[in-house]
């Protein structure tokens, strides 16, 4: 679930 | 995802949800800072810069597009409806919030995990994030006594950061390597500033009262 950004929170 | 998480982001919609009937069904939003709401919309905008370049989940996408929607739609309804906004009290809403955003943007800019421009600006919403509630519990103090919808929206609000909370013990204890200060403290400072309203809150609500 990893974004490339790294963040897969709201 | 855990079940914490999903509590927080369910809390977090019915914050929303509630404000959004208020303000829609009874066209009202007194005792709502608008000031609150404007830096919940900067939040979102700066937070969710990746929605459309970095896919998570059909959950992650949807919820994101309902922040961003009802953040920016309670901002118009309070500025620009004719009868919601007959309803703002200005004169009380008078926090300086606008001194918030520099220095979040200042840190953001020194602490970091990453030194990208949506990385910042990602940080930056974390930080204003915290803080954003401000204006709104100035105003409670000075109106006193609030509807019970606002009172739940508030305590809905604060609740949903709590969950959080768990969400990252729990990943920290089952996740190798989830380790994120930033957010941590940033989402415990958030969560403090409510210890106050919690009070009251649960003050009034046992005693069957509305919030004062």
């Amino acid at each position: 679930e990893e974004a490339e950004t790294g963040h897969d929170e709201l | 995802m855990n079940i914490f998480r999903l509590a927080g982001d369910m809390t977090h919609l019915a914050s929303v949800l509630v404000l959004l009937l208020k303000i829609h069904t009874i066209k009202s939003c007194a005792g709502v800072s608008l000031r609150t709401q404007e830096l919940y919309a900067i939040v979102f905008a700066t937070r969710y810069l990746d929605i459309f370049t970095s896919f998570v989940s059909v959950y992650n996408t949807f919820m994101k597009l309902v922040f961003l929607g009802s953040s920016f739609s309670i901002v118009w309804y309070m500025r620009y409806h004719k009868a919601v906004h007959r309803t703002y009290d200005r004169e009380q809403d008078t926090f300086r919030h606008w001194f918030l955003v520099l220095p979040c943007l200042v840190l953001a800019l020194l602490i970091h995990e990453k030194f990208t421009f949506l990385e910042v600006l990602w940080t930056f919403s974390l930080y204003l994030e915290a803080v954003a509630i401000l204006p709104q519990l100035v105003l409670l103090q000075r109106t006193r006594n609030i509807d019970n919808l606002t009172g739940q929206y508030i305590f809905l609000l604060g609740g949903y950061r709590g969950l959080y909370i768990l969400n990252w013990i729990y990943r920290y204890f089952t996740e190798p390597h989830f380790v994120h200060w930033i957010t941590w403290i940033a989402g415990l400072v958030q969560t403090l500033l409510y210890a106050d309203f919690f009070y009251y809150y649960f003050l009034r609500f046992i005693g069957g009262r509305g919030v004062e």
